[in-house]
């Protein structure tokens, strides 16, 4: 399916540790 | 907080190319892929470990398009398209570039110009000492529906003023003429 994002949320990815 | 699985950037997978101007090469052989992104998370990893635009040296582009789209006028996706063009004066290299590149990535993963995010095929940066560009590839220029809903959501994204207008050119115009030269096919 299409996903769409806005940009606050793609933001709040922006400094947050890669966690495996 | 967002959760912990990776946030797909379904439909599309993006690859992010890298130009690095080498006048004794040939164009296409100066023109590099880096790496192809399909998560949020993958985005933003790549995007802090990648020079910012600012930094790049004049001559250089980035550009990141969906995968299977070469950034290229000759592409099969691109060559009946066009783009929305936001050239920047050279001061703003120090006060906006960075931010006008970023939130053009995040339009486009994203997807944020609704149904009409898969006419995207990219979008591109030049930086140039006479003043850097940034540009969003759209797949028909005949698309009036399409490319104008892109261009007004665009312009809104960048925080451009109403006095300020961008102008869509054709690559099939811009192709044949020198760039300042491309007549704007729609404005917005």
């Amino acid at each position: 399916g299409k996903k769409q994002y806005d940009r606050e949320f793609l933001l709040d990815f922006q400094f947050m540790p890669a966690c495996i | 907080p967002p959760g912990h699985s990776p946030h797909s950037l379904t439909p599309s997978r993006w690859a992010l190319w890298f130009f690095k101007n080498d006048r004794s090469r040939a164009w296409q052989d100066n023109l590099h892929l880096v790496t192809k992104v399909d998560t949020v998370e993958d985005f933003w990893a790549m995007y802090g470990h990648i020079q910012l635009a600012s930094k790049l040296s004049s001559g250089c582009d980035y550009a990141l398009f969906k995968d299977g789209i070469e950034p290229m006028w000759e592409d099969s996706k691109n060559k009946r398209g066009g783009r929305w063009l936001i050239s920047l004066a050279k001061q703003q290299r120090h006060s906006e570039l960075d931010r006008l590149w970023l939130e053009t990535l995040l339009c486009l993963i994203g997807e944020s110009f609704a149904e009409h995010s898969r006419e995207v095929c990219g979008a591109v940066l030049n930086v140039r000492t006479k003043g850097d560009k940034i540009a969003v590839w759209t797949r028909e220029a005949e698309n009036q529906a399409g490319v104008l809903h892109i261009g007004r959501i665009y312009k809104e994204r960048l925080g451009l003023s109403t006095k300020t207008i961008i102008g869509y050119q054709a690559h099939a115009d811009t192709a044949t003429k020198s760039n300042s030269l491309a007549k704007n096919k729609f404005v917005v």
